[in-house]
């Protein structure tokens, strides 16, 4: 998992 | 991108240009609660700081723009335009909203996919978004005539979170069992605070009568 989670809604 | 959420995003960018519409036609905001306002623009602002940092898809970053500025644009309005300033129902909009912030960021603080510093606004903004609502709910219960476009701009908002549950639903089933508990909950809180107000509207749509909430 990449450090930062990935938030791709709005 | 999936239709439910597109959905989603439409419906909650409709629901900011009725109330731009609303303000702008009118040259007023009577019935509509600058509180729920100037949360919405602390949710926008805390959840899109990824806006310089992360590039998701032209649209990711038009929408998120369109939301601080339209956000921003209203709270200003109802703060500074000489016109529109005077028709805020300042005495009647008097829910402690700082209870709602100060609530909303210790529930991030505990609750949080990772406790960075953009984690836990993004959290906090979740968080807040589903109470934010709360002042407008509370004024339109005071205020007892509820005019159209407000009463359109509550159904359009309740309506956005909705869609936004059943695109977390078709992501559960169709991108894998990721665990999104966080906007899970809070979305459906969100949804069920509109809960009546939806059964009100439908009755008042129903009987064709104006919208009245029960004190």
């Amino acid at each position: 998992r990449s450090d930062s989670v990935e938030h791709d809604e709005l | 991108m999936n239709a439910f959420r597109f959905l989603g995003d439409m419906t909650h960018l409709f629901s900011v240009l009725v109330l731009l519409l609303k303000i702008y036609a009118t040259k007023s905001c009577s019935g509509v609660s600058r509180k729920t306002q100037e949360l919405y623009m602390v949710v926008f602002v805390a959840r899109y700081m990824d806006l310089f940092t992360d590039y998701i898809s032209l649209y990711n970053s038009v929408m998120k723009v369109v939301f601080i500025t339209s956000s921003a644009a209203i709270v200003w309005c109802m703060r500074r335009h000489p016109q529109v300033r005077r028709t805020y129902d300042r005495d009647q909009d008097t829910f402690r909203h700082v209870v709602l912030v100060a609530a909303s960021f210790v529930l991030a603080l505990i609750f949080n996919e990772r406790f960075t510093f953009r984690e836990i606004c993004w959290a906090f903004s979740i968080y807040l978004e589903a109470v934010a609502i709360l002042p407008q709910l509370v004024l339109l219960q005071r205020s007892r005539n509820v005019d159209n476009l407000t009463g359109q701009y509550v159904l359009f908002l309740g309506a956005y979170r909705a869609f936004y549950i059943l695109n977390w639903i078709y992501r559960y089933f169709t991108e894998g069992h990721t665990s999104r508990w966080i906007p899970w909950i809070a979305g459906l809180v969100q949804t069920a605070l509109y809960a009546d107000f939806f059964y009100y509207y439908f009755l008042s749509w129903k009987n064709n009568v104006k919208l009245e909430l029960p004190a």
